[in-house]
């Protein structure tokens, strides 16, 4: 039977679990252009 | 080590007793390989694990950037975008707004596509409109009026119908439609 | 301190890569003095600095907003590794020992946050920095580190990079969630990581495999360890699921890689996951086409790709111990002592928990008995090359006779472990499969049990029946087995008492 430590620990595992955001590639510099910029509501928000 | 030992699977009442039904006899994995990208027919295989966002459905949220290489005909592009002898770069307001203009309609409407909510969106929001382009607000498209055609503009000049050409951002490409226009509907 | 100062240099690190593109000539001048001033010239510097880094790394996630971007720090810590083992030049030590060493100390790190009191351990940091890792030297390496100029030392860097991931795979071995369960879920998006499985697979020469088995081994070990019959943990469940799909990718992507490697990964299968035991044992090689296993005309004997014997990655023949000079012997010149000598030792002492279908525990040695069945029919392949079919095909040779020894001498728990290990064997279309197809139809036939023949034939009939009524994929061996006992003129599975006596049981078997 697994131990309730261990158990609790496997649960926060699951609850953290990464998601293909954090497994995504690393963009550390943002040109200018690419930086944020409040564009309109109605334009497109996802790629 | 009988075939009784197979009944508490075989059986579908009593199942909570002895085993999870989905990790002993398993489920249909037709979704489960459909959620992988693996086509049933062997010939058509893609290989999935370059581009394997996440092991479980609920924690692939998003495409993950496969890899890839810029190969140096990618870069090295000389007297295009006003750069002359060296390599076009794209990557500062003050130098770069200026080449917007340069752009063909399609440039244009990939970057205001393919970066959403960054400088680049605005400013080829800017350099479409200045071309006679209008983003539809609910559709979510680009249109401009048909050069042959001029509309037809409603009585109380709310809307007008005419035929205009719309890009259309899912097959790439511009199509000619005869439409109602409603002036708050643009912008 | 010093430490303060390795904290401000890592700092600095993180603002630059944010100001400017990683390939501008500002950053190398930056790595170039962190080696002329000393910041990472000797082991204890280096020691000093990877750990600042990654509590840095580790700390900015914490504190950050989390929709803002909290991996900035562990990205650029990354990066700097990567930049550290191109851009040195490695004279007293190689740069395998020199990544070895800063990932030691971010295993310390982790072990000391993981192991906090409480559970404020969140695995996410250490995740991304390893995903970082893996993309960083992926963009670095790729077509052979093109952005080198220096063509000797593209050489030396192309030659290390199967080092580089073999040195993350011990990594991630010692990250395993038996001993982490903190970090499984992590563990287990790493394994099947884009930019790590695939690479670990087509490593030149199979460089990458043997860590990838053992990992497979870690996390089916792990599942084994915590799967009971019916209170499975709904994490474990989960893990379960995550691991399906991996194993259904790469039998889509690389195919040959649990083709070759299926005695190892079923060792440490629990016996209950039969859909995976399926997906597993149904890896066929690529562009391989299967001739239809219901087919009545089929003769397996006609199949061409009969002939050729399958490649198995780890020879089974390392895990007989000192069984393999009784075995071998026997092979060579049966005799009942030596026969004696291998039935009696494959007993465990003292039985073990592990759940199975219809049993909780297991007294014998279901490894030992996995390798001496598989290494018996490598050998009755080879035999079979060299010699002649019927030195084979025949109940009187003793590659036959060695394993119905061990079925007429053993007891009820032998017979079913040893026909499992059978029919794990019956596969796609190879000289395996041909000769244990007909190793068992014999073995269902076979008068020689005594009055063990009714058990011996219900132990057949079930392995054969349960990996059938499990979900698809079947494997193509046992298909035809079964369908070749169903259809046996010599003896109808039907009239059998053990099938008669449970309506169930035959109504399924008459429905097939």
């Amino acid at each position: 039977t697994m131990p309730a430590e261990m158990a609790a620990q496997l649960e926060s595992s699951l609850l953290n679990c990464p998601d293909s955001l954090d497994a995504d590639t690393p963009k550390l510099y943002q040109t200018p252009l690419s930086l944020p910029h409040p564009t309109s509501i109605f334009f497109p928000n996802e790629t | 080590y009988g075939l009784k030992a197979l009944l508490p699977l075989i059986r579908r009442e009593d199942q909570s007793a002895d085993y999870d039904p989905s990790m002993t006899l398993g489920i249909d994995l037709t979704p489960v390989l459909h959620s992988l990208g693996i086509s049933s027919d062997a010939n058509g295989r893609q290989r999935v694990l370059d581009t394997f966002p996440s092991p479980w459905v609920e924690t692939s949220r998003s495409e993950v950037e496969p890899r890839f290489f810029i190969p140096e005909s990618f870069t090295k592009i000389p007297n295009i975008l006003q750069s002359g002898s060296n390599n076009p770069v794209f990557n500062s307001v003050q130098q770069d707004h200026a080449k917007i203009s340069l752009f063909q309609d399609e440039t244009l409407f990939y970057l205001f596509y393919k970066h959403p909510g960054s400088v680049v969106q605005e400013l080829t929001y800017l350099e479409l409109r200045k071309r006679n382009w209008r983003y539809h607000k609910t559709l979510k498209v680009w249109l401009t009026k048909d050069p042959m055609m001029e509309p037809v503009v409603a009585p109380g000049g709310a809307s007008e119908r005419g035929s205009y050409v719309f890009f259309d951002p899912q097959r790439w490409e511009k199509c000619q439609r005869d439409f109602v226009l409603f002036y708050n509907a643009i912008m | 301190t010093s430490q303060e100062k390795m904290f401000l240099v890592f700092t600095e690190w993180v603002k630059l890569l944010q100001r400017v593109p990683d390939d501008d000539i500002k950053v190398t001048v930056f790595i170039r003095q962190m080696m002329d001033k000393g910041v990472v010239n000797s082991t204890e510097n280096v020691i000093q600095f990877t750990k600042a880094a990654i509590e840095l790394s580790v700390g900015s996630f914490k504190e950050s907003d989390p929709t803002s971007e909290v991996f900035i720090a562990a990205d650029a810590f990354s990066k700097l590794i990567v930049k550290l083992l191109v851009l040195q030049t490695f004279t007293d030590v190689s740069r395998s020992e020199y990544l070895r060493l800063m990932l030691s100390v971010i295993t310390m790190v982790f072990s000391e946050d993981q192991g906090m009191v409480g559970n404020s351990f969140n695995e996410r940091p250490y995740f991304r920095l390893i995903s970082s890792l893996l993309c960083q030297w992926e963009e670095a390496s790729a077509h052979s580190f093109m952005k080198i100029q220096d063509q000797q030392y593209r050489n030396e860097l192309v030659e290390f990079s199967p080092d580089f991931y073999n040195i993350i795979a011990s990594f991630l071995h010692a990250f395993q969630p038996i001993a982490y369960p903190g970090f499984s879920f992590a563990w287990i998006t790493l394994l099947s990581h884009r930019m790590f499985l695939p690479k670990m697979l087509r490593l030149p020469g199979k460089a990458g495999w043997s860590k990838l088995v053992l990992l497979f081994t870690d996390l089916l070990k792990f599942m084994a360890q915590y799967t009971k019959r019916s209170d499975v943990p709904d994490a474990v469940s989960v893990v379960y699921k995550g691991a399906l799909r991996v194993f259904l990718a790469v039998a889509n992507d690389a195919p040959g890689f649990l083709v070759e490697n299926h005695y190892e990964l079923l060792n440490n299968l629990p016996p209950v996951y039969m859909q995976l035991r399926n997906v597993i044992l149904s890896a066929i090689p690529k562009n391989m086409v299967l001739p239809n296993p219901y087919d009545a005309e089929l003769r397996i004997g006609d199949v061409e790709s009969c002939q050729h014997v399958p490649n198995v990655y780890y020879d089974p023949v390392r895990d007989l111990k000192n069984l393999k000079k009784p075995v071998d012997n026997y092979l060579r010149i049966p005799s009942a002592s030596l026969s004696r000598v291998v039935s009696t030792s494959l007993f465990k002492p003292g039985s073990q928990k592990d759940t199975g279908i219809g049993y909780d525990n297991v007294s014998v040695d279901t490894k030992l008995i996995n390798a001496i069945v598989l290494h018996v029919g490598i050998e009755a392949a080879l035999e079979k090359d060299k010699t002649t079919a019927t030195a084979i095909f025949n109940t009187k040779s003793s590659y036959y006779t060695l394993l119905a020894s061990m079925l007429h001498d053993g007891n009820t728990e032998v017979r079913f472990h040893v026909v499992q290990a059978i029919a794990n064997q019956l596969r796609y279309p190879n000289a395996h499969t041909h000769w244990f197809n007909y190793v068992l139809n014999n073995f269902f036939l076979s008068e020689d049990w005594g009055n063990n023949t009714a058990e011996i034939q219900e132990i057949i009939v079930r392995t054969l029946l349960e990996r059938v009524v499990t979900n698809k994929p079947h494997c193509w061996g046992i298909v035809v087995t079964f369908t070749e006992l169903l259809r046996s003129s010599e003896c109808s599975i039907m009239t059998l008492p053990f099938v008669k006596t449970v309506p169930e049981i035959e109504h399924i078997i008459k429905h097939l």
